[in-house]
């Protein structure tokens, strides 16, 4: 994990439902790539980023530092993917839901 | 009564199930994955699904559930009757097609004796030839729950008879449409031929089953995957019990608040002027007993009333002024 890139980007995060504990009644997967967003967003900002245009002003007004306290953009998912899980409900009949936004395919300034 | 017909869009078809056999064979690995009492073919035809859906997301409105429901089996008047309980459906699932799946064998029925007649003696009885398949009838109906009836009859279709043991689908829509808009989620089915059931069926693994494909509209929500799939405080101590009602906390721990025992005004040190509770008598404290060491226990300070009374008489003996050294004490008397 040391040596991310600082600037804001996706970063691999493998999660394992039996790690909380949803093992018991998720038929499928047991696991899936979920992956999340970390790193910088100071200015200048990278293209890579794709800070919107709030966050491209925001980090500039921070930077001149006329108003105090604004924080820097945040790091967040900016396309996700969806994920099919077949599970049991409570009366233990197979269901399959498609939920959308579960994994992470890039990160953003906003 | 309702005659649908089978369309050859219906899911089964789609899923290139119709005709499968042995859910056994076709489980593999997933089996595992299902438990042991579940590798039936409602579980071989979701893990389909689950596969179908997972290379290929579905369209936007094209439908984002898939529920399936067993049966369980009741025998009325000697014919096997199969109830499926639609109760897990959420408001917020639009059933866009419900599908009936039931595996049907050639009904041939008996051949059999004809009584013949008694011409001439040790003439040979001929058995008939058997006639051909008896025609079976699928019977619907819909019943809220608990009620005694038999229930509203919703639909009956005629079954032609299949050339060989197969499973077959058929669409059921608009029969579950209307009887979740009656609010009966209770639908039984029946397959009659118009005989008497020999002997009492028994649950098999050819048990029919009902798939409703719909499109969860709360699905955007924020943190839809929780309202499925958080069953329990995930920090709660030890496993939670497979049978308590999800998100129930059996968490022996009390959450306190911590909040001051009573008013800081007074500046005495908490626990200098109690009595252990253990101490009978009253003894008077020496400075030096006071301070053993250092770091002091606190104990449980008694009610504001006790304090007050007991503070009275021991006012004297160790009433506490905290002492300042020489110089301090010279500047505050300066100022």
């Amino acid at each position: 994990q040391w040596d991310e890139p600082r600037v804001c980007s996706r970063r691999y995060l493998k999660v394992d439902f039996a790690d909380i504990g949803w093992n018991e009644w998720i038929i499928s997967p047991k696991s899936f790539d979920a992956y999340y967003c970390a790193g910088a967003c100071e200015f200048p900002m990278p293209k890579i980023v794709r800070p919107s245009n709030h966050a491209t002003i925001q980090s500039i007004v921070r930077a001149v530092g006329i108003v105090p306290g604004i924080p820097e953009p945040c790091c967040v998912p900016d396309k996700m993917n969806s994920l099919g899980v077949l599970f049991l409900d409570e009366n233990r009949n197979v269901v399959l839901k498609v939920y959308p936004n579960m994994s992470v395919e890039t990160c953003a300034c906003r | 009564s309702h005659t649908a017909p089978v369309q050859s869009n219906t899911p089964a078809a789609a899923d290139n199930l119709v005709g499968y056999k042995d859910p056994q064979r076709f489980l593999g690995d997933a089996a595992a994955a299902l438990g042991p009492g579940a590798q039936d073919m409602v579980a071989v035809h979701m893990l389909r699904l689950y596969e179908k859906y997972s290379r290929r997301s579905p369209r936007p409105g094209a439908g984002n559930t898939v529920r399936s429901f067993r049966p369980t089996l009741e025998v009325i008047n000697q014919k096997a009757v199969y109830f499926f309980n639609l109760t897990s459906m959420q408001d917020s699932e639009m059933i866009l097609t419900a599908t009936f799946h039931f595996y049907s064998e050639p009904r041939w029925p008996q051949a059999h004796e004809v009584p013949c007649k008694q011409r001439a003696k040790n003439t040979s009885c001929r058995l008939l030839p058997p006639g051909p398949p008896s025609r079976q009838h699928l019977l619907f109906r819909s019943l809220s729950q608990n009620t005694a009836t038999q229930g509203l009859l919703r639909g009956a279709m005629a079954l032609a008879p299949p050339p060989r043991g197969l499973w077959q689908a058929k669409d059921i829509s608009s029969m579950v449409k209307a009887a979740r808009r009656d609010g009966e989620l209770l639908l039984s089915a029946q397959l009659d031929s118009g005989e008497k059931d020999h002997g009492v069926p028994r649950p098999s693994p050819h048990a029919p089953y009902i798939l409703i494909y719909a499109n969860d509209l709360a699905i955007s929500e924020p943190n839809s995957v929780a309202v499925t799939l958080q069953r329990y405080d995930p920090f709660q101590a030890g496993d939670p019990d497979p049978g308590t009602a999800p998100n129930s906390s059996t968490d022996p721990r009390v959450r306190r608040a911590t909040q001051a025992t009573g008013p800081l005004q007074d500046n005495e040190l908490p626990g200098l002027d109690e009595r252990p509770a253990h101490a009978s008598h009253t003894q008077h404290y020496h400075k030096q007993e006071l301070w053993p060491s250092p770091f002091r226990a606190l104990k449980p300070r008694a009610g504001r009333k006790d304090r007050r009374k007991k503070g009275q008489d021991l006012f004297v003996a160790s009433s506490q002024m905290l002492h300042f050294d020489e110089k301090t004490m010279q500047k505050a008397r300066r100022k």
